[in-house]
């Protein structure tokens, strides 16, 4: 399962 | 995308909209920390290089947009604007930000999640992010008392730091696998510098007199 990144993140 | 997030870059957004419109309205920046605006455009700068690489959304895109523009374009009116620059005070904010840069630096060196250019340079702008208020805080105990919109600034920092908190919480009990120590730790002393800011700022809420820290 690929871990959810935080580059989504601001 | 929750509401603690959205909430949270509201709030960052307007603090940087706070800070930019006291200077461009009232042509002043007393008691604004130059250091720690020129640390936070490091931060975006380190932070965002993504920007051309990876599309998320319109929103994400446009937010980071607005971030870089509204730094970079508050050190430039606090260093080169004609009036604004005058009442930058120099001999105040005279903390050796310089020296957060390098340990941050080296820490991302140290402590991060792949060891690539983009993502090493992401950790940075974490480490950064935690400690770029510290000017800014030192500014405000050596002023003593600071005028209503740099309060309301930092207040607003802290509290878009609050809702981010919130947010990684939200995230944890929602997403699988939703584990990043390096932000949380680093987000969460971010939040804790700004506690005994909140402290002395609700206090003069509470007894209506002028925000006055101690020494």
């Amino acid at each position: 399962p690929n871990k959810s990144n935080m580059k989504d993140e601001l | 995308m929750n509401i603690f997030r959205l909430a949270g870059d509201m709030t960052h957004l307007a603090s940087v909209l706070v800070l930019l419109l006291k200077i461009h309205t009232i042509k002043s920046c007393a008691g604004v920390s130059l250091k720690t605006q020129e640390l936070y455009a490091i931060v975006f700068a380190t932070r965002y290089l993504d920007i051309f690489t990876s599309f998320y959304s319109i929103y994400n895109t446009l937010m980071k947009l607005v971030f870089l523009g509204s730094s970079f374009s508050i050190v430039l009116y606090m260093k080169y604007h004609k009036t604004v620059h005058r009442s930058y005070d120099r001999e105040q904010d005279t903390f050796r930000h310089w020296f957060l840069v390098l340990p941050c630096l080296l820490l991302a060196l140290l402590i991060h999640e792949k060891f690539t250019f983009l993502e090493v340079l992401w950790t940075f702008s974490l480490y950064l992010e935690a400690v770029a208020i510290l000017p800014q805080l030192v500014l405000l105990q050596r002023t003593r008392n600071i005028d209503n919109l740099t309060g309301q600034y930092v207040f607003l920092l802290g509290g878009y730091r609050g809702l981010y908190i919130l947010n990684w919480i939200y995230r944890y009990f929602t997403e699988p696998h939703f584990v990043h120590w390096i932000t949380w730790i680093s987000g969460l002393v971010q939040t804790l510098l700004y506690a005994d800011f909140f402290f002395y700022y609700s206090q003069s809420w509470k007894n209506n007199k002028k925000l006055q820290l101690p020494a």
